[in-house]
């Protein structure tokens, strides 16, 4: 039975594309059944795993709405063991389309079900908003890794999303788990960094991952190749902390 | 007769609140009337300037929805010149509101027309999705300023925000302009920076504006202090950066 985490954020530009490819390539190069989902209309996931965006047979927008089921919609990708469903800009659509539609936030969870047993992770990357897509994946997943950059404003949004997910929890998904806080980005030389950090751990306590992602201009070059860093740069700094980070979720998963 | 400019990119953490609030400022310091409008849920425009997100009499979701004049719901800040149109958490709620409202992508432009007069510029921040709020500062707006990190997700998405200027062209706002595309924490030290770069102009040509604003830590410092950088420390790149920034925007204003 597949565990489903969720990378949300709706801080924009705060490392959830590259968490979502890099932790799911680099569970999926320990030889575990990945699935990644990209519920993002502008498609990074899809694109950073070098699948194009232009004739997909069929995507994440088709399965949210409903005229595809996701085991139509789900695709290999040139990686051993990880497979995504893809998004295209259509999704864009969707935050509209759906406000009419039945069970409008457990679609996602809904058409999960049907093919959990296929994976032992899924991976779901979310658009940087607290719109119906964050929520069909809050709703879908069993927990929700929260990727952060070490700066103010990032700090300032965190309490948004703590709400978001208590009161997805009191209605929909009791069950909701926080998997942890991610710190991205991370460049210990500047103040603000060490501050935030330092006001994160305080906060979150031992909820913080002991991994850090450090600051890495190979992390964003792997996506311009289509590749996870992994199959980038194998010895780069970027791809040894999401293998960490990878050894780490699985540690806390067998805890749990 | 104010010139109104959307500060607008879907993708998320390319430096639209950085740019928005600096931007402002300059001009507000060049003795220009300056009205900075938060249209993110977010708010970081708002407490970048210093002002709390709890108990606004009044916001930009109230403006939208049509519960409050914008005349009733502009406030000062202690920055001579610089006026704010603050925005709360309530906003998220208004992509949902305002499907069923008449007239919801006019909204902002209409209440804009009651009070251009009294202003020489204004500055609208925008969220990070191409919404009904980003839709509405699209349409309200003389020009749209395009900030950009020079990182391939960041290109990516370049292609979707054309598409939607060239739609609302065509529907709502025939003489929406692109005030130029501006280049955000440059770093360049790294070949990825210079080869977006080169990208970004061999396409946009002299849409890109000459000034480029360099990644300078200060910039990320100013807001937890609720200042704009040039009030935090003038003389740092990241603030001549956007004084020059500011006269070329002026430059250009002249020109059309
Ligand atoms: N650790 C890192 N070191 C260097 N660059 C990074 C790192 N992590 C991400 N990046 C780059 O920073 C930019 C933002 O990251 P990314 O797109 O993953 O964030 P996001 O939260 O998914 O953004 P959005 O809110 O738009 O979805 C990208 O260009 C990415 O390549
Ligand atoms: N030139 C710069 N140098 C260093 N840091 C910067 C620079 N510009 C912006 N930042 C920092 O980078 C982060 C992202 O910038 P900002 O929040 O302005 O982007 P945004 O596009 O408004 O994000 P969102 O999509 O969430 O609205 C912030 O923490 C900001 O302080
Ligand atoms: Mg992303
Ligand atoms: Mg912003």
């Amino acid at each position: 039975m597949a565990k489903a985490i969720a990378v949300a954020n709706q801080k924009g530009g705060v490392g959830k594309t590259t968490t979502a490819i890099n932790l799911a390539a680099s569970l999926a190069a320990s030889e575990l059944k990945t699935l990644l989902i990209d519920i993002d209309p502008q498609g990074n996931t899809t694109t950073g795993v070098g699948i194009p965006k232009q004739d997909l047979p069929a995507t994440s927008y088709d399965v949210l709405i409903g005229t595809k089921e996701i085991s139509q919609a789900i695709q290999p990708t040139e990686f051993q063991g990880l497979h995504i469903l893809a998004a295209d800009k259509n999704l864009v659509a969707a935050n509209v389309e759906l406000i009419d539609v039945e069970n409008r936030q457990t679609r996602l969870r809904d058409q999960l079900a049907t093919i959990r047993d296929r994976y032992d992770f899924i991976i779901i990357d979310c658009p940087p908003a607290l719109d119906h897509l964050t929520l069909n994946a809050l709703v879908a997943a069993d927990s929700v890794l929260i990727p952060i950059q070490c700066e103010f404003f990032a700090l300032e949004g965190v309490s948004q999303l703590i709400d978001t997910i208590d009161r997805i929890r009191e209605s929909l998904h009791p069950t909701l788990a926080i998997e942890g806080i991610l710190l991205t980005m991370f460049d210990d030389r500047t103040n603000l960094t060490r501050q935030v950090a330092a006001d994160l751990k305080d906060f979150f306590q031992d909820q913080v991952f002991d991994t850090v992602i450090p600051r890495s201009v190979r992390l964003a070059e792997a996506p311009s190749h289509g590749k996870p860093v992994l199959a980038y740069d194998m010895r780069s700094k970027g791809a040894e902390s999401y293998i960490k980070l990878a050894k780490e979720v699985l540690a806390r998963s067998n805890r749990t």
